[in-house]
């Protein structure tokens, strides 16, 4: 779950939604 | 008066800063249902993680962010997120909520097991945001300058974040002048909040030691 992830993870994964887009 | 690119930058992020919040079905949970102290616990991580979300969201339509180096975005992202969070959430006690709702807020936050001494800054900023009466421009800009901080550690080509957070502190130079002709401190307080935010981004590091402790 999300609430298990570190800041970072958090943003990179939501950095990497745009390169998926 | 802003320049025809400046009033196009400045509505794409008023706009892009409205877009990218919080869901609404979250933040109502927050107000409607009640908790205990662990269930707030977890509420208040699950919203954390979706202020993250967001504000990357944000960030990503900031003009000439994506073209920064990766690795630098990452820094940029990781030593504003906490800073961005407690400018968004001091909206919720500046804005005029429904009689009862910021108290109701303030309460589930102080019942959180986070100590008072960490809980006291946070409001006494929520307060001293709140008596700038900020528009949402000034809102996002301040956001957007936060997330444009070029001492941020690890950020290797400090000169390209520069480049990025210059129009954006002339925007809301001029933004000021313009909505506060009679204050021409204004644009220095605004400024202001961002050194209280660091001192508060340097507090939620011991905070978050000390609640997971707890």
């Amino acid at each position: 779950p999300a609430n298990n992830l570190g800041l970072e993870d958090i943003i990179r994964k939501a950095l990497m939604g745009n390169l998926e887009d | 008066e802003l320049t025809r690119e400046q009033h196009t930058l400045l509505n794409f992020l008023v706009d892009s800063y409205n877009k990218h919040r919080i869901p609404q079905d979250m933040a109502k949970k927050l107000l409607q249902e009640q908790f205990n102290a662990e269930e707030n616990f977890l509420l208040l991580t699950e919203m954390a993680t979706s202020h993250v979300q967001v504000l990357v969201e944000f960030t990503k339509n900031i003009p000439g962010f994506l073209g920064l180096d990766h690795e630098d975005q990452i820094a940029l992202l990781k030593g504003s997120a906490v800073e961005a969070m407690f400018l968004r959430s001091a909206q919720v006690f500046t804005r005029k909520m429904p009689s009862g709702h910021s108290e109701l807020l303030e309460d589930r936050i102080r019942k959180s097991g986070i100590s008072d001494e960490f809980i006291t800054p946070m409001f006494n900023f929520y307060n001293s945001i709140g008596q700038l009466h900020m528009l949402q421009e000034e809102q996002a800009l301040l956001t957007a300058i936060t997330i444009l901080t070029p001492e941020r550690p690890y950020v290797k080509d400090q000169q390209a974040v520069e480049r990025l957070q210059d129009p954006m502190l002339d925007v809301l130079r001029r933004i000021c002048a313009l909505h506060h002709p009679h204050q021409p401190q204004h644009f220095a307080r605004l400024l202001g909040r961002l050194t209280e935010l660091r001192t508060l981004n340097h507090h939620h590091a011991e905070m978050l030691t000390s609640w997971r402790t707890s």
